[in-house]
């Protein structure tokens, strides 16, 4: 039967608020090595995203608050989407991860173009 | 039949040297919209590479010089090599592209895991 979101995504992900520092969101990618951290508030709302391409452009650009490198209109999927069609929205705006929210827009868990590679390394 | 490296590599990808300044590799890499720079000599022999982690590892740590952020060790792959064996190298070491090298060490081009995703968008 048909790959689906909840499946393959990564729960309990580690998460940035609007006030978080630069630094402390760059931090945050090292320590948990990852490359996307969802912006939500205090009740899992989401917000926006910040991926290290944004702290790569806040040194290109020599941003330094969060607020100028965040992407606030954020490509988000839902639980019981397809895998197809996860990877057709990703593909389609060349971004490598899509926030998985529920009916309330909180942060759920992330799925990322790495997580529907791997299911390529398990046939 | 079964899909191979040379189908779905990037070819002519963006370099960078091993004497770029960390913020011309930042520049590169929002300039090309890509998240992964391979670092290669005047003959285009694989040297390391730069990542968006990487550079936001510099933010991180404070450091300043390229040479302080670049992964010596470069995982690589060759033409001919199966998706397959591609997908589980990365999931194996936690990284999202692969340079494909020729018999000289010389860079043909990259695989990452977003091409890799996007051959489940095309079913
Ligand atoms: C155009 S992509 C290219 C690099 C890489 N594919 C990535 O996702 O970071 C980089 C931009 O996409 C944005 N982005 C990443 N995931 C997103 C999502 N789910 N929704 C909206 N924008 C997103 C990032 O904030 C960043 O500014
Ligand atoms: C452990 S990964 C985690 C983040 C993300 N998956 C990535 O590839 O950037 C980050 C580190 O892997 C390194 N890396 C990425 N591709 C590599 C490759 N083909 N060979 C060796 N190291 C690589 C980067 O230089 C960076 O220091």
């Amino acid at each position: 039967r048909e790959n689906v979101v909840d499946e393959l995504m990564e729960t309990d992900v580690p998460t940035i608020s609007i006030d978080t520092e630069i630094k402390e969101a760059a931090a945050m990618m090292i320590h948990n090595e990852v490359t996307h951290l969802p912006v939500v508030d205090d009740d899992k709302v989401l917000l926006g995203i910040v991926t290290a391409w944004d702290l790569s452009k806040s040194i290109a650009e020599d941003k330094h608050e969060l607020s100028d490198i965040m992407t606030k209109d954020v490509r988000y999927c839902k639980n019981g989407d397809s895998i197809e069609y996860i990877a057709r929205q990703m593909k389609k705006f060349n971004i490598s991860c899509l926030p998985v929210v529920d009916d309330d827009f909180k942060l759920e868990g992330t799925i990322t173009t790495d997580e529907i590679s791997h299911l390529i390394s398990n046939l």
